[in-house]
């Protein structure tokens, strides 16, 4: 039975959609068979992976929404173990539409246990924001991996993150727990990145990555050519980091 | 009678809360009363200029949703000429409120022209995403602030939040222009840089801003003081970049 986990953060530009692509392909490089759902309506795992979004006629908001199959939604990628569910603009109405559904905030939990058994491990890349896509992606998740950027306002947020997260354990998922939380655009030059992380470990402690993804500009140039940074550049600091991630990920699943 | 700008991508982490801090002060320091709206339930804005969310009592939130007295609710900064109009954790469950109360998009453009006549600019800095929040600020204001990182996933959500724009200029605010489009970020070493920023140009011509922001470790550093950039470090390209930018737009309004 796959492990379902979202890879969430409100403040934006953090690494979700970077972090669940690479670690999703390095995963599936190791053959674990691994299914990511798309649930932002920017849709950047799915162009970050090489599809074009405006081609994609069946999406994530058609299965949401629309009642559509997920089965039959869900694209294979250049990668043998990785499968898409992808996003397209459809999804920006989302959250007004969800709004008036039944029970709106377990949509997603409802659908994803129907394929579940199909992959070890299902990542959904959540949009930058805690309103009902977020809230709908961890009431279906077992855990949560919180990619923090290492800049100033990335500890601001983390209190109103975890706030949600608890509100959904007691009313949502029971189940909900903090899978990890990853230190992203790493630069051992800078005082302020040494600083954030420091105050990331005293906070999180134990759940905190000892792999740190450093700021690499292959990982940036990467998704303009449609590739995880593993076929992008395999020698990269990128490649390794995501590679290492994957391997601690799997390490700590045991 | 004051213009009123929102800062809007739904693009996260592209420098919208760092553009709304730093040109507003710029332009404070140049005598022109500013004041800052803040209506991005992170409150970036609230932070970045050295208050405490958590002590912040009267904030957006109630303005917008219970009715309170926008005079009441704004606060004075470190600079003579800058007035904030704070937010904080309530604002997170407002997007959902808002979703029910009369004409949900107009909320905002039935409170800003009470105080309109006392400053010269309103800026509005934006959530990351195109929900309700960013409708409002867009019916209430004048023009859009694009704010652009130089980064492959920044191309992208271009045509969607056009799309946004134009569906407001059709529906609720006849009036809304695009104010300029700002470069944020941008390395001159690296090649995905100069590229987007190629491609932008392209897109955009006239509408994109002369004055680049560089990527500058103390633009960074400077909410950790909560202070703009022009109080924290006068003399850094950071500094130079958004007083150049703030002379670019007062002579572009001309
Ligand atoms: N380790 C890294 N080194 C260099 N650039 C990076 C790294 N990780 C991410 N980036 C770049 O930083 C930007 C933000 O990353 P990304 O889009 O993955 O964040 P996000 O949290 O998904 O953003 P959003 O909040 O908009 O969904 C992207 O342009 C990405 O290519
Ligand atoms: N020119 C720059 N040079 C270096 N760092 C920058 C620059 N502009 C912004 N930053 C940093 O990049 C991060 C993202 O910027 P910012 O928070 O202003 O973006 P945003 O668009 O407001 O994000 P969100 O989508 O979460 O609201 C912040 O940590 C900020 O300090
Ligand atoms: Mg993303
Ligand atoms: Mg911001």
């Amino acid at each position: 039975m796959g492990k379902i986990i979202s890879i969430a953060n409100q403040k934006g530009g953090v690494g979700k959609t970077t972090t669940a692509i690479n670690l999703s392909s390095c995963l599936a490089v190791a053959e674990y068979p691994v299914l990511l759902v798309d649930l932002d309506p920017q849709a950047n795992t799915t162009s970050g992976l090489g599809f074009e979004t405006k081609k994609i006629k069946k999406s994530i908001y058609n299965v949401l929404i629309k009642g559509a199959n997920v089965e039959d939604t869900i694209i294979n990628t250049d990668l043998k173990y990785l499968d898409l569910l992808p996003s397209n603009q459809d999804l920006v109405g989302a959250e007004i539409e969800l709004v008036s559904a039944m029970s709106r905030e377990k949509v997603l939990s409802g659908i994803l246990p129907k394929i579940r058994d199909k992959y070890k491990y299902i990542f959904i890349d959540c949009p930058p924001s805690l309103g009902l896509l977020t809230l709908n992606a961890m009431t279906a998740s077992d855990s949560v991996l919180i990619p923090i950027q290492t800049e100033y306002y990335a500890l601001e947020g983390l209190s109103q993150l975890l706030n949600t997260i608890r509100l959904v354990q007691k009313h949502l998922n029971k189940k909900l727990e903090i899978e990890g939380v990853l230190l992203t655009m790493f630069d051992n030059r800078l005082n302020l990145s040494r600083q954030v992380a420091d105050d990331v470990k005293r906070f999180f402690d134990k759940k905190v990555y000892k792999t740190i993804v450093n700021r690499n500009v292959r990982i940036s140039e990467a998704p303009s050519f449609g590739k995880p940074i593993i076929l992008y550049d395999a020698v990269s600091t990128g490649s390794d980091n995501y590679m290492r991630l994957a391997e601690e990920f799997i390490k700590n699943g045991r």
